[in-house]
């Protein structure tokens, strides 16, 4: 996190707020949600509170405006730049300025309402612009849904060095941007993907591409907005050009780079009984045309032609892949099949049905 | 994915002067700097960029740059006032 620079910063921490006008592109009642919500991700963390005004001037101006408006900085049309707002201050000082021309929204089309104020509140509260992928002061638009924000930690710690903490007896925490070469990195789950190895990690997926060797980390959002977080399983059947991800009892199949329409689908569509709620991680192999499933301690045998899950399944674990505990992810590369345990990984040969090798789970990275 | 199709070098260049002017304070001055020799101030700003984004440090317009450019963003500038 940065702090603006002369560290800016309000001398109350009862602030008031005012809208100055609206957005012909949202309902009304939707603006006033967005802007609350937005104002709350900081009160949350902080002893700040907002209260909002009318017909008077407020600490924080909040307003829609076209191009020059009379600040210095004129706005320039749909995309580029979104919004920007004004440190702390008397006057113009912590207004937030939001491009008319923008496509406004309350979900994953257009810009995020909520996602864009939130960003620019940070602004007006002191807070410029983080170099935290991750986090929310970061300079470009992400998409992540409203329903499933948390400050990211970044955020949450450069907030509270300017007003402290919140009063609340359990001090909040939010997700932090995972490092591909962090020692203790752990995965959700992971996935091959047309030559690419993708490492699911909650709202994050760090991509792998043979030919590049630096790791990329995007949001799972910035290609599958569709996507919830946290997915829990994945994995590729070459044969029909398909990527399966699960989260809970659902699944999505992606053809190709495109979540296929019609999904989710509840897994027991797939043959698994009732009492099975999530997945923990799969492999498909491309030899025998099997899926493997883990569950907990069990695991499941999947046959893609014929559809359905091979008889006398479920499985235990150990009895067929040996002492690698409960999979958190796996996948099949070059006829080996890897999985991954905490910071473990077993590279587990199905011919001999041994495992050959262990490493740690960043060894992909080239760190 | 798709891969991105080959830039006009004109408008790439507009793009990141006005990019840099905008969020990395690159001073103007409508000298010819862009040839001048020694070092350019817009090499020096875009690998400050390319550093705060966590791009390759080269200095130079490459795609993962431009791409970053092109994505929709806060007003405000990255560094300084």
């Amino acid at each position: 996190y940065v702090f603006t620079a002369g560290n800016p910063k309000w001398k109350r921490n009862n602030l008031t707020y005012r809208i100055l006008n609206y957005t012909p592109k949202m309902r009304k009642a939707d603006v006033d949600e967005a802007i609350q919500k937005a104002l709350s991700v900081w009160s949350k963390v902080t002893p700040l509170t907002f209260q909002k005004v009318e017909d008077k001037e407020a600490d924080i101006m909040i307003s829609f405006a076209y191009r020059d408006h009379h600040d210095n900085s004129p706005f320039d049309g749909p995309n580029g730049q979104l919004a920007h707002a004004f440190q702390p201050g008397e006057g113009i000082g912590g207004d937030v300025h939001l491009d008319e021309e923008e496509a406004w929204t309350k979900d994953g089309r257009g810009y995020n309402l909520f996602i864009v104020i939130a960003h620019e509140l940070g602004h007006s509260l002191g807070l410029s612009h983080s170099n935290d992928p991750g986090a929310l002061m970061y300079p470009t638009y992400s998409y992540t849904d409203p329903n499933e924000f948390l400050l990211p930690q970044d955020d949450i710690d450069g907030i509270q060095a300017i007003y402290g903490q919140s009063s609340a007896a359990v001090q909040p925490t939010g997700p932090v941007t995972p490092q591909a070469c962090d020692p203790h990195l752990t995965f959700d789950a992971i996935t091959t993907l047309r030559g690419e190895i993708i490492f699911f990690k909650g709202r994050y997926m760090l991509r792998k591409h043979p030919a590049r060797t630096k790791t990329e980390l995007n949001f799972i959002s910035l290609f599958w907005p569709k996507l919830p977080s946290g997915i829990q399983a994945a994995y590729e059947y070459v044969e029909r050009d398909e990527v399966l991800l699960f989260k809970e009892n659902k699944y999505w199949v992606l053809r190709g780079y495109d979540i296929a329409p019609g999904y989710p689908k509840p897994i027991y569509h797939l043959g698994f009984p009732k009492t099975v709620k999530r997945v923990n991680a799969a492999y498909s192999d491309e030899t025998t045309g099997k899926t493997y499933f883990f569950v907990a301690d069990r695991y499941w045998r999947y046959d893609e032609n014929k559809k359905t899950m091979d008889h006398g399944y479920p499985k235990k674990i150990v009895s067929d892949f040996g002492k690698i505990g409960r999979v958190d992810a796996a996948f099949q590369k070059d006829g080996y099949v890897y999985f991954f345990h905490r910071t473990t990984q077993f590279q587990f040969d199905p011919r001999a049905k041994r495992i050959v090798r262990q490493m740690k789970s960043i060894s992909w990275f080239n760190c | 994915f798709p891969v991105a199709p080959d830039e006009d070098e004109g408008k790439s260049l507009e793009l990141v002067e006005s990019y840099l002017e905008k969020f990395y304070d690159l001073q103007r001055d409508h000298q010819a700097h862009l040839r001048s020799k020694g070092k350019s101030p817009l090499s020096a700003k875009l690998k400050e960029m390319q550093e705060f984004f966590g791009l390759q440090v080269t200095g130079k317009p490459d795609l993962d740059t431009l791409e970053m450019m092109k994505k929709p963003r806060c007003g405000i500038p990255d560094v300084g006032q």
